[in-house]
Formats: C-alpha cells, structure tokens, sequence
C-alpha cells in the first residue's frame, strides 16, 4: 500500500530562526544567506512561503542547535539594513522526515503523516516537502514519539528502523 | 568546483496558494491537507514556516496551474471552521530548482543561486529547500532566464540541459 515509502529519519539537534518582515526586493535572500554561508553556518533548512504584506517578505532557516545562538547575532546584525522587523528564533526543535519517492503529487501520504501527528497531539511546528522527502518540525520531546507514530502508520518494518 | 550539482530542472505550470493565519493547533494541518488529497489535488509544494503570531499559523501550497480554481474553492471552504484570515493565491508562479546532493549544510550553494537571480533582478517568490534540491517560485515570465543564469553560475553544461 506504501511501496514508495523507505523510512523515517529524524534530527533531534535543531533550532529554527527566521528574520521576519523585510523590505522584499531582488537579492535580499543572496545577502542574507551569504552572510550566513561567510560566517560558515551550515543551513539545515530555508523556508520562505506565501507572505501576507505585499512589499515585504520573511525567510525561516533551521540550523544545529550549536550555531543558533551565531545565527541570531548575523541576522540582527542584518536587521537594520533590511528593514526586518525582527529576527525570531524557537531553540525547541527537531526534524522528522518521511523518506520515500514519487510523493509529490501524492497528497494522501501527506494527509496521514500530518493526521497521524495531529491525532497524537503532536503540534507540528514548520513543514516542507519534495519529492522524495516530507518533513515535520516538531517539539525535542516529541520526534522520537512522532518518528514511532510515523512508522507504524505507513506499516513499515515491525521494528522502527530509525535512522539518525 | 561544483562537483555534487547535476543540473537544473522547471516548471513553468504553477500556482501558489495559502490559507492564512488559522488557529494553530495539532490536527489542521492533516484535516486541510486531507480535504485538497479527498479531491484528488495533486500537490507539489507544501510549505509551513515562521509564524509571527503566536497561536496562530498559515500553510502555502504549490499546485499545477489547472488545479488552482478548485484548490482555492476547497481552502474557502474550510476557511470559516478553522478560523483563517483569508486564502490568498497567486496564479503566477514557475519554480526552478537545483539538483545535487549534499546541498545541506553548504549554504554558499544556496547563496550563489539566490544571489544569481538577485544581481539579475529576477525576485524569489518562495524558497524551499533539501538535501537534493533548491527550489525557488519566481514568476512565470522569468523562469527560463533564471534556469539558464542558474545554469551558468554552477558552470553546467555549455549547453544548458534544462529538463522540464
Ligand atoms: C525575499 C527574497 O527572497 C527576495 N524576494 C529575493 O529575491 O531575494
Ligand atoms: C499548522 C498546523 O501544522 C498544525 N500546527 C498542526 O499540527 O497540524
């Protein structure tokens, strides 16, 4: 029922910061994401979806917990010059990814993972999907509950094979 | 230079729309994303990140071009129940993605290609991105320069190999 579907992982070691309500204009995410890359921070993930103000944009980054706390001092040091309103951070956060193929277009697979998540009372905190990946960013105390639910749910093997 | 970068992929035939501001509690995002797959939506991109308000959330979908009409019928529809501020759509949108592998972690990747369409005035309307994949929604009209801008910073074929 599930044949495109490998296996769960999950990342317990995140954190997610975004700087929010900048003037949008050609080249802000170039600048911001350079100073991250010349800092070498390694971006786990970038997010930047539909955004209410028209003029204005934000950018969402997950990274390691390790380099959260640099990453919040090179987006304030941007914050000016942009014209943000603020750089927001969440230290409690953790990955868990479906790993599969063909689920782009594949809407149900997404509905039961969130549903199964939903269910559960685990809150999903950010999402983003492709191709061969639909990933959750959860509370740290809940991905490994959430990795478990995920597992059975997409009956993959009796033994949760959660790879790190 | 860039030895883990395989090429450039678009497609021209996309639309982006998102239900905003909803109450954000566990559950939503599966009774929504359930109700595009019930009516067989095929969904390409979901995208959920920052939120600036605390209790509330927005969710952004990519869909083919074709399906937009119905997808925003189905958003409206749940609108009032999960209290959102409205359904926003965006009718032109293109997304043209970097394929490679390890593309986590090294952010001057994603800098270089978000700085290529920036000093080339070509505007990002989304990012999303992978370990495999950047990908960025740009405007219809501009989707083919950006791939072939894209295509020459990472020093790909002489010719572009762009596959749809
Ligand atoms: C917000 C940011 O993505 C901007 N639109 C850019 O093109 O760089
Ligand atoms: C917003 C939506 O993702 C919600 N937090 C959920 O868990 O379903």
């Amino acid at each position: 029922i599930f044949r495109n579907i490998s296996g769960v992982v999950m990342d317990e070691d995140q954190a997610s910061v975004a700087i929010m309500d900048f003037l949008d204009k050609p080249g802000v995410a170039g600048t911001i994401t350079k100073a991250l890359a010349d800092n070498n921070i390694a971006i786990d993930m970038i997010m930047q979806s539909f955004h209410p103000t028209v003029g204005h944009n934000s950018i969402t980054f997950t990274v390691h917990d390790s380099d959260l706390k640099q990453t919040i001092e090179i987006l304030n040091g941007l914050k000016e010059e942009m014209g943000a309103k603020e750089v927001a951070a969440d230290p409690d956060c953790a990955k868990v990814s479906l790993i599969g193929a063909g689920l782009s277009g594949q809407p149900s697979i997404a509905a039961l993972l969130f549903s199964t998540l939903g269910k559960n009372g685990i809150n999903i905190k950010m999402i983003a999907t492709s191709e061969m990946k639909i990933t959750c960013v959860v509370r740290k105390n809940e991905v490994k509950k959430a990795a478990t639910l995920i597992h059975s749910a997409f009956e993959l093997d009796k033994e949760p094979q959660i790879l790190a």
